[in-house]
């Protein structure tokens, strides 16, 4: 996966952390103090789509492939989350227990074409 | 899509910067709602009632007494949440642990005993030696200075016990009170935590409170 930069224009991975205190979730949040969401943004350009590295797997590549071969090619492809990780989380629920919970997929590690 | 865009990604980036990220923002609420299944962030804690508090501490009590005796022989009057324990930077020999206490119990609560609880699994060849540092913030910037060192020798499986009243009690003064725990074994023996990362077998500390008398002048 490729990190945006300054006047990144390609499919990268653009950081974006939600500080829980500056929207007002500190009280109910215990852990973490934010969520790094990120997500995933940039150009797809046919090429790109299939290439190793920015594609997710070798099936993508196989596909990419095929759909470059059909008339669906011009459709193009899309800059798509392809690692994630789970967001642990210490709060309070709603009778004021003190809640551990792991959501899976909520971290943007990675992005690629589809 | 709903504007048309073939992808979910580009919307976004047709965005204004500040319209961006209110639309992130919003994004990132609805996700954490919508995963935990709530309707709407649940309103700011209550402490739990005198009694539940009671009734919950007298079970752990009943629970807790064979597996350590003395503990807890009366109701103690904190008010929870005293501390979240949460594992910090860490090697393949050395772990970091970080005991974060609350400032609001910090400043209303005395500490009269806390101990450090440490979980050995079976060292399988001979004493295990580990070294116990309490880590304390340095008076500027993020560097640490050790309060304590103290090397234990683990013989078998069970739980090892850490008198650490003194150390957080000179905690209880600061804007943030944390004490870090720094497990350290010679390389080659593992991780010093519990490998199956199981919750019972997880580090913790308990601490003996009570509420801070306050002073009152009577004039007559």
């Amino acid at each position: 996966g490729v990190d945006c930069g300054a006047g990144s224009r390609m499919c990268c991975r653009q950081e974006f952390f939600v500080d829980f205190k500056e929207i007002g979730w500190e009280d109910w949040i215990i852990q973490p103090e934010g969520y790094h969401m990120n997500y995933c943004a940039g150009l797809c350009p046919l090429h790109v789509a299939g290439i190793p590295g920015l594609a997710a797997s070798f099936h993508t590549a196989v596909l990419n492939r095929v759909k470059a071969a059909s008339a669906a090619a011009a459709v193009g492809s899309c800059c798509v989350p392809t690692q994630r990780r789970p967001l642990s989380l210490l709060y309070y629920d709603r009778d004021s227990n003190i809640v551990k919970t792991d959501i899976p997929d909520m971290i943007v590690d990675s992005c690629g074409c589809t | 899509a709903a504007q048309g865009w073939p992808c979910p990604a580009c919307g976004v980036a047709a965005l204004s910067p500040g319209a961006q990220r209110d639309a992130l923002l919003a994004l990132a609420k609805q996700n954490i709602l919508a995963k935990l299944r709530l309707p709407a962030r649940p309103s700011a804690p209550r402490p739990p009632a005198r009694g539940a508090l009671l009734t919950a501490l007298r079970r752990m009590r009943a629970q807790r007494s064979a597996a350590f005796p003395g503990m807890l022989r009366s109701p103690l009057p904190f008010t929870p949440p005293l501390l979240v324990l949460r594992a910090g930077s860490s090697t393949s020999h050395s772990a970091r642990l970080h005991f974060r206490f609350s400032q609001e119990v910090a400043g209303s609560t005395e500490i009269l005993r806390a101990t450090l609880y440490l979980w050995w699994a079976a060292p399988g060849r001979g004493a295990r030696p580990v070294t116990v540092r309490l880590l304390q913030p340095g008076p500027a910037g993020p560097d640490v200075t050790v309060a304590s060192e103290t090397r234990l020798e683990a013989q078998s499986s069970g739980w090892t016990t850490l008198d650490v009243g003194a150390a957080v009690r000179s905690l209880f003064g600061q804007d943030a009170p944390r004490l870090t725990v720094e497990l350290e074994v010679p390389e080659g023996w593992g991780s010093p935590l519990p490998s199956n990362h199981s919750d019972s077998h997880w580090p913790f500390v308990v601490a003996r409170a009570r509420a801070r008398k306050s002073h009152r002048l009577h004039r007559r």
